[in-house]
């Protein structure tokens, strides 16, 4: 998912 | 990852390499706005920061080292290789009244207030305006080539095609990111116009030149 510590989405 | 999210990441690296082969093959950086592609560079600098601090999936490192040095690329072609053809004149869409803003806004509605969110945050709400001065520089200008079209065409379609992600996302995930959905939309928006004159004009055979 989006956490706050890194993203999956570009 | 849904088919909407690749077809959209798809585009987005088309776009990129569209631009560059455009400006590598006519040795000319005429009609594209520096500025743009400065706050294209600056939005994925800020944005993929956690390459450093987390591991999400090979396919996630490699995209965005590939836009990150497409993006650098990019200016570097405009700025230094090709600098003679750019068509600095035009550019003249004045950055602070985007970064300012956008810099403001970005320490107010964020997920969380750390270094690496709100430069996250920062680079969501930058790209929704990055393309304001290339934009700008097509309306001042009165036309584009049919190539730098296909460019913005295919930017602006990665952005839809995030929506549609977002949406079956939202549905098979209940996974909804505020942030990005808002900005995304407004990204979008700022498209319509010229996705009109791209369909009705450009895929007609006719170049792209406004009234």
């Amino acid at each position: 998912g989006q956490g706050v510590d890194g993203k999956d989405e570009l | 990852m849904n088919i909407f999210r690749i077809l959209g990441d798809v585009s987005h690296l088309l776009a990129m390499i569209i631009l560059l082969v455009k400006i590598w093959r006519s040795k000319s950086c005429a009609g594209i706005s520096g500025k743009s592609q400065i706050l294209f560079a600056l939005v994925f600098t800020t944005r993929y920061l956690d390459l450093f601090t987390i591991f999400i999936s090979v396919y996630n490192t490699v995209m965005k080292v590939i836009f990150l040095v497409c993006a650098y690329i990019t200016v570097y072609m405009i700025y230094m290789k090709f600098h003679k053809t750019f068509d600095r004149e035009h550019d003249s869409f004045r950055l602070e009244f985007l970064l300012v803003p956008v810099t403001g806004l970005s320490f107010l509605e964020n997920h969380s207030f750390t270094p690496l969110e709100i430069l996250w945050t920062f680079s969501i709400y930058l790209e929704s305006v990055a393309i304001l001065p290339q934009l700008f520089m097509i309306s001042k200008t009165g036309e584009a080539e049919t190539i730098t079209t296909h460019y913005l065409f295919f930017l602006g379609l990665y952005r839809a095609l995030y929506l549609a992600n977002w949406i079956w996302r939202y549905h098979t995930e209940n996974f909804y990111d505020q942030i990005a959905v808002v900005s995304g939309v407004v990204q979008t928006i700022f498209y319509c116009d010229f996705f009109y004159l791209y369909v009705t004009k450009v895929l007609k055979g006719k170049k792209l030149s406004l009234p």
